[in-house]
Formats: structure tokens, C-alpha cells, sequence
């Protein structure tokens, strides 16, 4: 099988609904300036297909929600420049973002994997539309070998070298967990 | 479960080695090193493998050190990803997200991460690689350009398909990014 | 103990942001954002502090978030070297050793990064930068290239001044790097 | 006061004696592809300071002596080719290294910086020749400004990031080493 192409909703940098096609590409390269989004767009690839938030850089299901305003400080740090637009932003912030993974299997039958964060902060599954469990949705990726507990097909930034010097145990179990 | 467990192991540690020796290939350096770098596994109990821990050991062409931990920063990487590819081949995910897995490497060596991809990848095998080097994205098939929209305070993105630009109309391109 | 904490804090504290917007300074790179980033540290307890934390907040340019967690691999090297700089500002010490530090960074702020070094270094600031990107490195006044024997099994030097060449003698020593 | 040149004996991958020049450059880099020896070097100038043995990627002072055979595995698996070799080579390591660093004061004067490791595996410090205690060592540096203890000077290779974004507790550890 193969990702076809991605639907981001209010997905962390990405405000309102980008999608992206990789086409037929068989090696599709992700490009831009720091800052700009890179790391956030595998950060959709990752949580549409079950992988936990504190493995997006993100402590709760509500960080992954696009924000435009000013983080409020927990120290009211607020006395800087834009006091107002702060206020303005929090009301023009989405509560709930979605990604819409389309995938497509060797067969050639497409799935449509979505993910939601709903506005009370749980995460939903859909697969064609039809919600599913969690445990439905892993083992549905299990069968095509998309192994979400052991992780080995995505290197998160700045982890690479870490794959290579890992203790003995987390190795074994990273197989363990594969076989 | 042990044969489980033994099955991805002898399937892997079988494939370790010449992975490694493809990745870390004099074909594509410069110096005329003897033969690519090698490669193991070993377990530390051979009677309950999945209670005891495995030990991987590579040692880089011309290189005595087997411990990770004396491999440099580039070395580590080409290592990894080398563990990576082999754990691949038992268990074969449909495709790969490497978030700038190149940041360590010298251009001999993402040189040799690109010929490795670009092999390997098929209709069964995509990559998705995020990079900052050029040397590297502009051999991929197409590029997903990522911009922040300063006034909507956002991400954007461009697609552009490589394959529709000859030799020349890549230069032009690299001109625009 | 107090006082003396309290000097270095303050210190810190206020050569932070302007060396954070010299950093992130928007006259070198391309888009016309407003104004550099802002970076500031505060105190967790005012009347302790050294017994409580100190947070440290950069926000990059055209961004709004505040906290670390946010940032990009490049937006937090970008501001980990301020906090060096500024803490140097305060005791400066006579030489910085800076292992590729730009490896996260892409090629607006690898420049960034040069400039800043070619406008800082004295007699009595040295830079010694260990880096893979030749737009770092060749704007040094001098480079120790490392290579290793083969035979010998092991690595040796050469030292290049760069002052003496001129612009066409730049290019001829990158092609034999 | 700025670092002059540094002269490097049998330690980590520098065989016999290496000597590095900086010259009047104000402005040096090390280049060099993968594993030639450049985080080498800044451990090098790490290790003539006084810095101690877990930040220089070794457990112990021996590891940063000079090694040219293949490493004993420890559960034997020498069997590979290059057996003999491996004896050999045992034979012919060396057993103690130093690291020579030439430092000049800003008045001019200039301090010999050595640290020696012994053949019993201790280390010795020496300014100009006089052999010194680690911590009168560490105090003369003090009045440069070279601060081994915070190592706010140093930074290697892959902690860049890390130093944003550490614990608030860690930073405040930081600044009272410096103050
Ligand atoms: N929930 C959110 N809403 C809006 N913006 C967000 C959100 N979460 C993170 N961001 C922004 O995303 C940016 C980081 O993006 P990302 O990590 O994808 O960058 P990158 O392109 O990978 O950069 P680098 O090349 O430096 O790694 C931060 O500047 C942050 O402000
Ligand atoms: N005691 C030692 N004796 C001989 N060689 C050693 C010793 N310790 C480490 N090495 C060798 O040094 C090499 C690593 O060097 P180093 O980490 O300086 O590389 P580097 O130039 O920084 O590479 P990179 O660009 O990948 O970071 C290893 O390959 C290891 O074999
Ligand atoms: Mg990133
Ligand atoms: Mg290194």
C-alpha cells in the first residue's frame, strides 16, 4: 500500500483545511525554511494513525488545536505589546482539528483514515466514515503492517542517532514487540 | 514466543550486515576504502532472548571500534538507519517519515542515503523524508514546499512534481525555493 | 549570595533579547518580517531565586508562542545560542568550542549564525566551530581540516589560513576540500 | 587571553603526536567528514581543561588513550579475520597520552595548559612544567574566565537544543555557577 495524500484541519501550524498529494511518488522530500511547519506535518502523519500526544511534542490533545493568539502565561505575563489582539484571538481560535489520512491499499481499495480531536478534548477514529475503536483502527493498520506501537517506519527529528545507541533491552523489546 | 521472537531476530540479524555494507559502500566515497563496513546483532542469553537484551555492533569501513558508543555522530546515523532498513525487511511497512535524519551526516554519506532511497523505494516502499539539504531533496520524485503565511500566521504548503522538469528546468526550480 | 545572583540574573536578563534579535534579525533574511524575535528570562521566585528555576522564553519572528515546547528544532538552537551569548556577556570567557551546532539549522539562519560570529570575534573571543556546512566554514579566518590515514589507522590535520587568500583563491581551496 | 595551539599525544584517535596551530585566528573551524576526528579535537580541548571523563564520551581515562587494535569483544567473538592482527596491536597501543594546550594571557604571557594520563590511569595536571592540583588548576582558569564547572563555553555536538530548552531549575543552576 501506499499514503495517497493528507487533509489537515486546525492541525497544530495549519489553520483551516490544507491538503497535500505525494501523487505517485515513490520518494517525496518535505521542505522549507525553520519554523515552518515540516516537523508539524509528520506530527499529522503520526497522530492520524494512533501514535500518542507526547509523541508530538505536545502534553495535551488541545496543543495539537491551531492556535492564532498569544500563549497566555501562567505568570499573566501579558503586560506586552498586543494585550488586545490577545484577547481577540483566543475568540477566533477552532476548538477541534482533524486529519484525514488517504491511503490506499496494494489491492487498490482506498481507506480513509481520520482522526478528530473533539471540542471535549477526546480523540475520535474513523475509518470510510464509520467510527471505529482505537483498538479496531490499530489492528486494522496491523494488517498492513503499520505497526504503531514499535514505530520503526518513523525517525522523529533528532532521534536518529538515538536508534542506533539504544540499551540492549530497548532493542530486544522493539523486536519483541515486532515479531 | 520464542519463535516468534527468534524469527524477527535471525531474519534481521541475517540482513543487518549487508545493509550496512551497502549503506556505508566505497563505490560511492572518494577514498578507496577495502569494502563497506559490518554489521551484528548478538543476543545476550541465548536460551530466553526476549527476557535478555540484544547488542547491535558496527564498525564503519577501516575502522577498528565495534561499540556504539565510539562511533562518531555521522557514524551513528548511518548505523541506525541501517537497523532501520533491516527491521524493514521483516516487517515491511508500507512507507517511511524521517524527520531530517541527515542533520549529522557529511555529503559522502547523504550522498549514500539517497542512492539507498532512491533503490529502494517502490510502489510498496514510499519515503517521506524531511530535509534541509539540498543534495538530497532535489533526487526525490516530488517536494512538498512549506511556507509560513506571515499575515495569516500559518503554514502553506506547494506541491511540485520533479519527474515533469528535465536537467534543466531543476535549476530553475532550485532557483525558486 | 543573593547579590551576586541577583547581579548575574539581571545581567543575563537584559542582554537576552537584544542579542536574541540580532540573531534572529530580520535584515538578513529575505522575508520583510517587522522586527527581530523577542527572548526574555524570568524569575519562578522573587524572593529565593537561586533556590527556585529561572524560565527562559523566545518567541521567534512573526510567531506567538512563548514557550520552548513550541519551537522547532531550529527556533531552539537559535535560541540556546543566545542564552550562551548573553551568558558570556557577563562572564566572557576567551574562547567558544561549538560542535555542529548549525546542524539543525537551514541556510538563512546557518548565515545568521556567521554573521553574528564574524561580528563578535576579538582577540579576546575566539570561535573554533567544528561544522559539515561550508557556508559556515568558509567564512572563517582560518580552517584545521581532519582527515584519517588509512594506512596509519588514525586521524591527522591540516591547518589553511583563509586570509590569504582572495576571492578566487576561495573556490580553488573548496574544491580540494 | 585566546588558545594559541594545542599538541595532542596518543589521545583518542590521534596517534603519536599531533600539534594544531590557531595562529592569530579569530575565527577557526574544524571540518572533516564523518568519524575523521573532529569532536576529537574538541575533546581534546575539553579534556586539557580539566573537564571530567563522562563528558568526553568515555566511561574511563584509558578509553582516551590512543587505540589501534580491534576491540575484545567481551563475549569473544574475535572469531572474525584479523585475529593475529589483533594481537599485534595490543602489543603495540600505547599506554599514556596527554594534551598540551598553549594559552595566551591577554598581558601577553603564555601558560602551557598539560594533562597528562599516567600509565596507572590517573591524570596529571601541569602549568608551564610545574605540576599542579586539579582544583589550583581549575582556579588559575577561573581567572580567565574558563569556568570548567559551568561549561558554558563548550558545547557538544547534538546538546545544542537541550540548552533551551532545560529545566528551569537546571538554568538556575547554571547562572549560580557563574555567579
Ligand atoms: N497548536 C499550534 N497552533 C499554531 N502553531 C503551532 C501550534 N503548535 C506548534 N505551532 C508552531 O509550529 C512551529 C514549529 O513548526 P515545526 O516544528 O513543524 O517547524 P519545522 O519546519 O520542523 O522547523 P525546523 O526546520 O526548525 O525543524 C512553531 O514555531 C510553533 O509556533
Ligand atoms: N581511544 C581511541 N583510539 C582510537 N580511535 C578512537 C578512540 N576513541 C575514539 N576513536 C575513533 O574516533 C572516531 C570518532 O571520531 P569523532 O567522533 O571525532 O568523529 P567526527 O569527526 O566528530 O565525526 P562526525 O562528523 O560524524 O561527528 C570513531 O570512529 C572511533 O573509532
Ligand atoms: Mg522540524
Ligand atoms: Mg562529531
Amino acid at each position: 500500500g501506499r499514503l495517497v495524500g493528507l487533509e489537515l484541519h486546525n492541525f497544530k501550524s495549519y489553520k483551516g483545511t490544507t491538503s497535500v498529494g505525494f501523487g505517485t511518488a515513490q520518494f517525496t522530500s518535505i521542505i522549507g525554511p525553520n519554523g515552518s511547519g515540516k516537523s508539524n506535518m509528520m506530527d499529522a502523519i503520526s497522530f492520524v494513525l494512533g501514535v500518542r500526544t507526547n509523541q508530538l511534542r505536545s502534553s495535551q490533545l488541545k496543543d495539537l488545536i491551531y492556535r492564532g493568539s498569544r500563549i497566555e502565561e501562567e505568570q499573566g505575563q501579558e503586560a506586552e505589546q498586543g494585550e488586545a489582539e490577545a484577547e481577540q484571538g483566543e475568540e477566533g481560535d477552532p476548538d477541534r482539528a482533524y486529519v484525514l489520512a488517504l491511503y490506499e491499499k496494494s489491492n487498490g481499495e482506498t481507506l480513509n483514515l481520520k482522526r478528530t480531536i473533539t471540542a471535549r478534548g477526546n480523540s475520535e477514529y474513523r475509518v470510510n466514515n464509520k467510527k471505529t475503536t482505537y483498538n479496531e483502527f490499530s489492528s486494522l493498520l496491523k494488517e498492513e503492517n503499520i505497526l504503531i506501537k514499535a514505530k520503526n517506519f518513523l525517525v522523529f527529528q533528532g532521534d536518529v542517532e538515538q536508534i542506533a545507541s539504544q540499551s540492549a533491552s530497548e532493542l530486544s523489546k522493539m523486536i519483541e514487540t515486532i515479531s | 514466543r520464542y519463535d516468534l521472537f527468534m524469527t524477527a531476530f535471525n531474519h534481521i540479524a541475517a540482513k543487518i550486515d549487508p545493509i550496512y555494507k551497502e549503506l556505508t559502500n566505497p563505490q560511492f566515497s572518494t577514498s578507496m576504502t577495502l569494502g563497506g563496513g559490518s554489521a551484528y546483532l548478538t543476543l545476550e542469553d541465548e536460551d530466553e532472548p526476549y527476557l535478555s537484551g540484544i547488542r547491535y555492533h558496527a564498525m564503519p569501513p577501516m575502522k577498528r571500534f565495534k561499540d556504539m558508543e565510539f562511533l562518531s555522530g555521522g557514524e551513528k546515523t548511518i548505523a541506525a538507519l541501517s537497523l532501520l532498513f533491516a527491521i524493514h525487511s521483516f516487517i515491511p511497512s508500507p512507507f517511511f517519515v524521517l524527520d531530517e535524519v541527515d542533520a549529522a551526516l557529511d555529503n559522502g554519506n547523504v550522498a549514500k542515503i539517497a542512492k539507498y532511497i532512491l533503490n529502494h523505494c517502490s510502489v510498496d516502499f514510499q519515503f517521506i523524508v524531511i530535509s534541509l539539504k539540498n543534495s538530497l531533496f532535489e533526487k526525490s520524485d516530488s517536494l512538498v514546499g512549506i511556507y509560513r503565511d506571515k499575515d495569516d500566521n500559518c503554514s502553506k504548503t506547494i506541491t511540485l512534481d520533479l519527474r515533469t522538469f528535465d536537467e534543466a528546468g531543476m535549476a530553475n526550480a532550485g532557483a525558486g525555493a
